[in-house]
């Protein structure tokens, strides 16, 4: 890019990736090892039996926890701090839950179709007293698509930025600066698959749309459970979780 | 800004 120097994109590149690690927990290595700790047939069941509430009130709690990672993987970008308050929220309201569901492909066991939650992995089934099987299982289909891409954590480091700096979000105050840093990223993310020899991996990315469309879901999912517990989001629900979505 | 009063806390502090 004419608008910014090699050591520039050689910085943005080693910053996106160390914030990525600061702020990614479990470390790959741990969840590798993990990734066959299974829940028992009775601990399945035992999580079926809960309360519709207390599932969601679950989920809510281990979803809160996931952005809060997201909010201080977003202060560690390079250029992100720098954006206006205004946009600095615009961005991780819009796209905190987007880069969640791009980061569950890390906690996404692909061979038997299980997501790391509250300490060992699951299955769609253990979702069930949430009341919202076919977003549960959009979330699977998703996480399994990226597996599928066999993303290095270099290259979901990348994707998460690029999905959280995302010029076209409504309400940007100073959307060209926004853009600016965009574009960067994108150069530092071209240069590190062409390093790598994977340049293929762009046209193999799954569409933005579908990303929204599971945000989407989620709100509206959350729309319906509202409607059978009024009352319930205020008393048990983290307050960042009803800030972001109700 | 008062609507998003967490997330806004969340930017401010050093590390949270």
């Amino acid at each position: 890019s004419p608008t910014c120097s090699g050591m520039e994109i050689e910085l943005l590149a080693q910053d996106v990736l160390r914030s990525h690690r600061e702020t990614s927990q479990p470390r790959a290595e741990e969840l590798q090892q993990r990734r066959w700790d299974t829940f028992s047939r009775e601990e399945v069941c035992a999580y079926q039996r809960k309360p519709m509430q207390e599932m969601w009130e679950r989920c809510a709690g281990r979803l809160t926890e996931a952005i809060q990672h997201v909010v201080e993987f977003a202060k560690r970008l390079r250029g992100f701090m720098e954006l206006c308050q205004n946009d600095q929220i615009v961005l991780l309201k819009a796209g905190a839950m987007e880069v969640v569901l791009v980061r569950m492909c890390r906690a996404f066991n692909p061979d038997n179709r299980t997501v790391l939650f509250e300490g060992k992995y699951a299955g769609t089934e253990l979702f069930r007293s949430l009341g919202c099987h076919e977003l549960v299982g959009s979330i699977f289909d998703f996480a399994q698509s990226l597996c599928a891409l066999r993303l290095s954590e270099s290259e979901v480091a990348f994707l998460c930025a690029i999905v959280l700096i995302n010029a076209n979000r409504p309400w940007l105050q100073e959307q060209a600066k926004v853009a600016r840093l965009r574009g960067r990223l994108e150069v530092a993310f071209r240069l590190l698959l062409r390093r790598t020899h994977r340049e293929g991996l762009l046209a193999r990315l799954p569409p933005a749309g579908r990303l929204r469309a599971l945000c989407s879901q989620h709100v509206e999912q959350l729309q319906a459970f509202r409607r059978l517990h009024p009352g319930a989001l205020p008393a048990a629900f983290p307050p960042l979780y009803r800030e972001l979505f109700a | 800004q008062e609507k998003h009063r967490i997330l806004h806390k969340l930017l401010q502090n050093g590390n949270s």
